[in-house]
């Protein structure tokens, strides 16, 4: 119904400001519905970085579209959060400040859903509660190991297979 | 409710059978380029439902059987087993703990299976349906679409948040 | 034929004029999300000829000028110049270096120039039509479109061996 | 005409295979023309990393992809090398290993061609004679600074201003 959507809509878009905000560090973000027939219309993101002018997310770079796009999901999880989330590399783009950005909003969810992140970066790796590595030892074929990240020496080593 | 189990064996580069145990919280899955960890969302996105080969970056659906090595032949059969957690009864059954399964043949036969027992794709996709769950669902972010969700067109957007309504 | 010197001044972010040099050999660009390094890149397809914004990330030409931050008006031109080292002659032009100059106002007019002298679009295009350099040839390849080599369409393909022979 | 297009066909045919096996440590890389016409006929490419089965393209991983790419563009840098190459971020989808097959592969390049290189990615940094910081000190006002890379704290570090 328009009533429920109009509802949700305007939800995820105080959510989003929000969650942009502290991707960002400040600045702001908008959700404008087009004009027209609210069950038809489509819908525009308008988004100000601290500091610079308000403009088109088509200007913005690799990583900031990342940072929007996280921060509209993580909008939306506040709503209807899902019991778990699987992302994969979300945070390839990303500089060593905004991976911490991103792993320090992460925390704010995990009362609510359960997570699963692919990453090659140790700084979200050290935030995990367990690890699988995923080898080809036999080239071709996947196999999973249980592993942990060793804060020490800032590594991660294997413990002994999961697949027995 | 929460994801506690997969089962995977057939199922693209996953030759024999692999099982991992997931907990509440943040689990991370690292490797080396080409071994395996996208497959792993693949197989997950696969079991709930998934009809379209090319979201599952294959030509075919055969392409999601393990097509064999230099050193192995092909696979008969992939099969993907998911087992939740359902003591807070989030999924609409009376069951502490529901496990969905898939199985291809290579006849192109396909079976589904809840807690065991033989049912239709319907039965699973209706089973997750106002869970957050699925394979439409935002909960699924494939590797390279995350700046999708923002240049996608305007009207695409809009199913985003429809199905958060 | 290598790349001396990039100038750019009122052009996307660089409200200040910035100028650096180039040597043979290998140049790394680094720094955090947001802050220009694409825009470099951007600044040199745009000098040698580039005419679709997109292409440039934006929504029309008038988005390459600098449209000014909180603490800052607006630019009213954009401007770049591009200097090569021409001392094995390999662009079709008599002289040892050779500086390309696009200027565009906020007005929307446009200007062109090889060493200082005024010229066509089509002059420059033409001046480096052979070279391998320009804007549809793979020396310049953007941010994220490098799995797009592979991932186009077979007729797409074609357009880069194309450009080869 | 036909005939430069179809012997220049044959040499980047050659030449990828060639830089794909570079790449992988083996295996086999292959560009199939199209059945028809050769003036209009597309091209497909298939390939198959040690130790695997010959596949379509679709069903390599995000590296992979970008292992594949990188070798198709350096058979062409071979036949046609360009003076200057720009490359913003190719390295970003690589684990360690393969951002080091990439960057001795660039190495065989450097007689031919200046390369200008945007990365995050350390060992990259490392092999570059000169590298340029960007900075946006005054919110939304780029700025470049000459730095250096130092080899004992595997950091880079600030020169005088390239800006002056
Ligand atoms: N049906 C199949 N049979 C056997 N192997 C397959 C099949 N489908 C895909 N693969 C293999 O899976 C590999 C890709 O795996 P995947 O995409 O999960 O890698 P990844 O770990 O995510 O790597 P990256 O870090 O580069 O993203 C390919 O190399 C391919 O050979
Ligand atoms: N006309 C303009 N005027 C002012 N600023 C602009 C203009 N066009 C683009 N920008 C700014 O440039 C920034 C993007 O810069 P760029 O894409 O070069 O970043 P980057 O250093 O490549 O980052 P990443 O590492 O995330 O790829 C945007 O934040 C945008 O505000
Ligand atoms: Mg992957
Ligand atoms: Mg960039």
């Amino acid at each position: 119904s328009v009533d429920l959507f109009l509802e949700t809509f305007e939800k995820v878009k105080e959510n989003f400001n929000r969650s942009f905000r502290r991707m960002f560090n400040g600045g702001r973000a908008e959700l404008i519905m087009e004009e027209g027939d609210p069950m038809e219309a489509g819908i525009e993101i308008v988004v100000q970085p601290p500091g610079k002018k308000l403009q088109h997310i088509s200007l913005l770079s690799g990583g900031e579209k990342a940072l929007v796009a996280t921060a509209l999901l993580f909008a939306i999880y506040e709503i209807k959060p899902c019991p778990f989330c699987f992302l994969d590399e979300i945070d390839a783009p990303l500089d060593d400040a905004n991976v911490g950005r991103f792993t320090n909003m992460l925390r704010n969810f995990l009362d609510r859903s359960q997570f699963i992140i692919i990453t090659h970066n140790k700084k979200t790796m050290e935030m995990c509660d367990s690890i699988y590595g995923v080898t080809m030892a036999e080239e071709g074929v996947t196999r999973l190991y249980s592993m942990q990240f060793n804060k020490k020496n800032n590594n991660v080593q294997t413990l002994p297979p999961a697949n027995e | 409710m929460y994801l506690r189990k997969l089962q995977v064996s057939g199922f693209k580069s996953f030759a024999d059978k692999v099982e991992v145990n997931f907990d509440k919280g943040v689990t991370g899955i690292i490797g080396p380029n080409g071994c395996g960890k996208s497959n792993v969302s693949d197989s997950i996105r696969w079991v709930l439902g998934e009809q379209s080969p090319r979201r599952l970056r294959g030509q075919g659906m055969a392409d999601m059987i393990f097509n064999g090595t230099v050193n192995r032949p092909a696979g008969g059969m992939a099969e993907v087993t998911l087992t939740f957690d359902n003591a807070d009864g989030l999924l609409p059954v009376s069951y502490r703990e529901v496990a969905v399964t898939r199985r291809l043949h290579r006849s192109g036969e396909s079976e589904y299976l809840i807690n065991n027992t033989k049912c239709r794709m319907k039965d699973i996709t209706d089973l997750f349906l106002d869970s957050g769950i699925g394979t439409s669902a935002y909960s699924l972010m494939e590797q390279g679409r995350v700046d999708q969700v923002v240049s996608a067109k305007p009207k695409d957007r809009r199913e985003l948040l429809e199905e958060t309504a």
